[in-house]
């Protein structure tokens, strides 16, 4: 059965979908076959991975309230050995509707937790520490926590972290931090350094030496429907997820 | 009675905390009385302004759920004729609490359309169209939009205008968008001038002249508890909040 990470962070405008995104693709670059879920209503991850809003007519919605499995929703992206379960408008409803239904914070993994065709599945999670994301942390075994190199985002690790533990303790033993991924650091800027030594001196090793740099054809891509690392593989930003992917799967290699 | 403005976008990371603080500064400095209701559970705006989460006794979860009054729980900002409703860690299981409240939308309607002592009360909304947000919009008078010059951001905003819609049809007939201002705008990069071209075609005279630019002292300012204005009045970050206050009574004037 497949690894199972949550890419996670309830502050907004982070890189969790760029990361999701790139990571997804740089792993079936070098020959895992991947599964992305798109756990977001925004469905950043759909269009990143040009799936258009207009021919989805099954989504992840549709796996939360039993009406579908992952294999009859997911469909295969542009790039090979990657397929999604994209996200929907419906999705946006889900939380309200989700309160009141049994099981509410095991349904993701009632649909993940099974013999899936794929070594990874990556779970694009919504600006919010919400029922959507709890479902996600139940669901996996680790979270990659994209952070921004900035004062606010700092702000929002003890929340998170207090909630991994919750999740922990009520719902998912094994659940852990994979690793915290710095994002958009800006070499020309005081504050990324700081905040990059702040969260070294708080995760340690946690934190991956890949480090992704502040890069606009990261924020081009998604205009093409395309990842970075398929629109132009050669640009610091794509490089700096083949070298995360790399990392992380020398990481699994050692548990 | 003051004036309501949400400051709104689910898509994360736009400059919604950032807009709010230091539009809600700019007002009070050119003479507005100004009370900022921080709506979101990470608390930014509150950190923003210097209100430290240890000090707080009452926020705006006890004015939702009825306890108190904004009154009581409003607190002098180190800016003079600026208040905050701070935040708290609570807010973050409001949502599931409201789901099953009665009038759950029109809780910060109550608490809010009252004789306040304000010129202007500014709502700092999550990244997220959740219960929290449809009670600021069930609220206000008119919404101030925050974009960023990114492609995934202009994504969003038809979720945000069918949002508005339901709320102008259900909740709030006189519901407006007050504006969109562009933000961490960077003359150096062709995606955002051409997302800033979308949006004008798009939304034409809604979008404010003022342009916010990417500008790193209005990321350095929370860090020290303090608006970028008072923190470093003459950066470009600081003048463009000013002019884009300036802009606003412009218009509060013509209607
Ligand atoms: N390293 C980078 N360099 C430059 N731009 C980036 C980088 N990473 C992400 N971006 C851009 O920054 C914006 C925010 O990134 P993204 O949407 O991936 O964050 P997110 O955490 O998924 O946001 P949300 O909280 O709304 O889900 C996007 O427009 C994206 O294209
Ligand atoms: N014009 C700007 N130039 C440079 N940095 C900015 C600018 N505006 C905001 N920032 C920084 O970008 C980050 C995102 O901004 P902010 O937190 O205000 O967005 P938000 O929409 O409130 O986020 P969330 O969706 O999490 O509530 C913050 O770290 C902030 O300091
Ligand atoms: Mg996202
Ligand atoms: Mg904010």
């Amino acid at each position: 059965t497949p690894r199972l990470l949550a890419v996670a962070n309830q502050k907004g405008g982070v890189g969790k979908t760029t990361t999701a995104v790139n990571l997804a693709t740089a792993l079936s670059a070098v020959g895992q076959n991947v599964l992305l879920v798109d756990l977001d209503p925004q469905g950043n991850a759909s269009t990143g991975l040009g799936v258009k809003r207009s021919s989805i007519t099954k989504s992840v919605y549709d796996v939360l309230f039993g009406d579908s499995e992952v294999y009859e929703v997911a469909v295969q992206t542009k790039v090979p050995r990657l397929s999604i379960v994209p996200s929907s408008v419906h999705l946006s409803g889900a939380e309200i509707e989700l309160v009141s239904a049994s099981k509410r914070e095991h349904r993701l993994k009632a649909a993940l937790r099974k013999p899936l065709p794929y070594d990874y599945v990556i779970v694009d999670c919504p600006p919010s520490l919400n029922l959507l994301t709890l479902n996600a942390l139940v669901a996996v075994d680790s979270i990659v926590v994209p952070l921004q190199c900035e004062f606010y985002a700092l702000e929002g690790l003890s929340q998170l972290i207090k909630t991994v533990g919750r999740v922990q303790k009520h719902f998912n033993k094994s659940l852990d931090i994979h690793g915290v991924v710095l994002t958009m650091f800006d070499r020309r800027n005081r504050l990324s350094a700081q905040v990059a030594a702040d969260v070294r001196d708080y995760f340690g090793e946690k934190v991956y030496k890949t480090v992704i740099p502040r890069n606009v054809r990261l924020s081009e891509a998604p205009s093409h429907g395309l990842p970075a690392i398929v629109y132009d593989m050669k640009c610091a930003g794509a490089q700096a997820y083949i070298r995360l992917a790399r990392e992380i799967i020398g990481r699994e290699r050692k548990l």
